[in-house]
């Protein structure tokens, strides 16, 4: 153990073993995540070849092999809590991305979320069983985060009772999904829906994409991987053109909306709905804003501990940098912001499960709260982040920049965060709308709940304290 | 309007407080502009869109008095007090970093005077003081296990040196002693020169 950190440990006023705890919210969650941490961490099945020395391919076929491996250990293991999986495979991964990560993350929330108790029956099974590999297809070559100028199509035809899914434009080729381009075998895709020569916007698809005995591409389907990218070298995002493809009416995800046998559409109660996996997605992405600068902050702050530079006083040994005023000032507000993130996501994720529990309910009241405060919450927390693990890095001077500082690879698998699930600037745009209702609400004399209720307080006169 | 309302930069509560009226002053400005755009004629689209650098502060200050409020709202939960002691400094050196950082946003809002913001510049130093003999013990207590961090420099053992170099030499450039291309393209050119 090096001196310096041993002396940093000494020096300690706290005990580092109950924040952990209140980290993880108990005592008994701390346990249990060391526990199974230490089932991969002693694994030799997870053991591999450093990522940094494989090629494109070669990391995406050790992905994969890690990927199965994951999902038939936490079957053996028989572990089902959602946070245990989670802790789970957040040590397996390690800077691994998940080429089957879509499948869980967005397909099977979909399904449960947007599928009908039927689909629920047909489609889960199969998804749970890894026979249905699926992904979830949104973004196009053309347009991301404005969703409704999406522009792959899904017309009704009563006679075959079919949909006819196509990609009309070059620009309506899906783009960016996750494990789209060699590794799922269906995807969710979001489509506009025309029946009876009506546009009724974007509905959810289950869609073949490739062949459940070969894999080999379903006929008009054109599917592949994007080439490689800033980071995730080891996720084959990949690309959809659909050239008229039918699926049956049962493939549309009616738990909301619905169509007919002839055609008639029937709308959803709340057209926030179709939100619900981004919003999901975004409560979590707090939690990982959360992860990848405390992640980031452990490198630097151990690294400028053992870390000797320059002269602070004459005759002096040199100093550890981190006793330099200007290296703490680079580092100790990251780490407080590492905590309160940690803190706000935990909270989003509470209050996701209550609001999404009350939709469940049919209350949808929370949903446009709950929608504009997930999304200012990721602009504001990925932006601060982003720049963050950025200045981590360049605290480590020159060997922040060596891949072996795991510095490079978080900030490239972090930053895309930053764009996907909602271009930030959109997402602020997003809240703001949000906030101007209420203004006005508040404004108009009406009481607001909830976080909103400091619009009806009236500004205070405010007198700067004269120091 | 109610009574005054003065910041104590040492107060946490005080200092969401601050936040909390820097986002209302925000969202106003932005409702505000929004307002005037429409009273010149522009359509609503046209007056959201010259609003929008406005709305995107809006929601950031929004955020931000969120973040600060759920962090100091925490601090009722921990128990512990030497924990509650150290993660209470975080919280304020939090909250003082986002001012100091946004001085702009509350002297403008009337919130903060300068020499209130001359004080927040040095309270801050002192917070970095009081923080350093506990940043390595905040960083442990995130509990990243070595293999989950995949980093030399963050070791927990802080032994980087050794393990730098021996990451080094297992780079497929130095499989061999020689590379291959040496043997392709340096001596071939070596031997026309």
């Amino acid at each position: 153990m090096n001196p310096d950190i041993i002396r940093e440990r000494q020096n300690a006023t706290f005990n580092p073993e109950i924040l952990t705890n209140i980290l993880d919210d108990s005592e008994e969650k701390t346990r249990r995540r060391r526990e199974i941490e230490s089932l991969v961490i002693n694994d030799p099945d997870f053991q591999h070849e450093d990522l940094n020395f494989l090629s494109r391919s070669e990391r995406y076929d050790a992905a994969l092999k890690k990927s199965a491996q994951m999902i038939l250990k936490i079957r053996e293991h028989g572990i089902s809590d959602p946070d245990e999986i989670y802790s789970y495979k957040r040590v397996a991964r390690g800077i691994f991305q998940d080429p089957v990560g879509l499948h869980y993350v967005m397909f099977l929330p979909t399904l449960k979320s947007l599928g009908t108790v039927e689909q629920g029956k047909k489609w889960i099974p199969l998804a749970e069983s890894f026979r249905v590999l699926g992904t979830y297809a949104q973004t196009e070559m053309g347009h991301g985060t404005h969703i409704r100028g999406l522009e792959t199509t899904a017309t009704y035809h009563p006679a075959t009772q079919e949909f006819v899914l196509n990609s009309p434009t070059i620009s309506s080729i899906k783009w960016w999904p996750g494990g789209l381009g060699k590794t799922s075998n269906h995807a969710v895709v979001l489509a506009q829906l025309y029946t009876q020569g009506k546009c009724y916007g974007l509905h959810a698809f289950i869609t073949p994409i490739r062949c459940m005995k070969t894999h080999m591409p379903l006929p008009g389907v054109v599917v592949g991987d994007i080439g490689p990218k800033f980071g995730f070298d080891e996720v084959d995002n990949g690309y959809l053109k659909l050239e008229n493809v039918r699926i049956p009416r049962e493939n549309m995800l009616m738990k909301y909306a619905k169509v007919e046998l002839d055609g008639t559409y029937v709308k959803p109660p709340s057209d926030k709905l179709t939100y619900g996996t981004m919003v999901f997605i975004r409560s979590m992405i707090v939690g990982e804003s959360a992860q990848a600068l405390s992640k980031s902050c452990t490198i630097a702050i151990r690294y400028s501990s053992v870390r000797h530079q320059s002269e602070l006083r004459p005759g002096e040994p040199e100093p550890q940098i981190l006793d330099y005023q200007t290296q703490q000032y680079k580092l100790f507000p990251l780490l407080a912001t590492a905590y309160a993130f940690h803190f706000v996501g935990q909270y989003m994720k509470t209050t996701y499960l209550r609001i999404t529990g009350d939709i469940n309910e049919g209350d949808f009241s929370g949903m446009p709260e709950l929608h504009a405060l997930s999304a200012g919450l990721k602009a504001f927390t990925t932006w601060v982040a982003n720049a963050g693990i950025e200045m981590c890095r360049m605290a480590c001077g020159g060997h922040g920049y060596s891949r072996c500082s795991s510095l490079p690879d978080i900030y490239v698998t972090f930053t895309p965060t930053c764009t996907y699930e909602g271009e930030n600037t959109v997402m602020m745009l997003q809240t703001a709308r949000y906030l101007v209702k209420s203004y006005k609400q508040a404004w108009a004399g009406q009481q607001l709940n909830g976080i909103m209720s400091y619009l009806n307080e009236p500004q205070h006169t405010i007198q700067a304290q004269s120091v | 309007s109610s009574r005054p309302f003065v910041v104590n930069i040492n107060d946490l509560a005080s200092l969401v407080e601050a936040y909390k009226l820097r986002a209302a002053k925000l969202v106003e400005t932005a409702a505000k502009g929004i307002q005037l755009e429409l009273q010149h004629g522009k359509r609503n689209e046209d007056a959201w869109n010259n609003t929008s650098i406005d709305l995107v502060r809006a929601s950031d200050a929004h955020c931000h008095y969120v973040v600060v409020k759920l962090f100091a709202a925490k601090l009722s939960e921990i128990g512990d007090t030497d924990v509650h002691s150290v993660i209470s400094t975080l919280a304020l050196l939090y909250a003082l970093h986002g001012i100091a950082q946004n001085s702009g946003d509350f002297l403008q809002a009337g919130i903060l005077s300068v020499p209130q913001l001359s004080q927040i510049s040095q309270r801050l130093k002192g917070l970095l003081s009081e923080i350093r003999p506990n940043a390595v013990a905040l960083v442990d207590a995130f509990d990243y296990r070595d293999e989950m961090l995949n980093s030399v420099l963050g070791r927990y053992d802080g032994n980087v040196y050794e393990h730098m170099f021996e990451w080094a030499k297992k780079s497929p450039l130095n499989q061999t002693e020689v590379h291959e291309s040496f043997h392709k393209y340096l001596k071939p050119l070596r031997s026309k020169l």
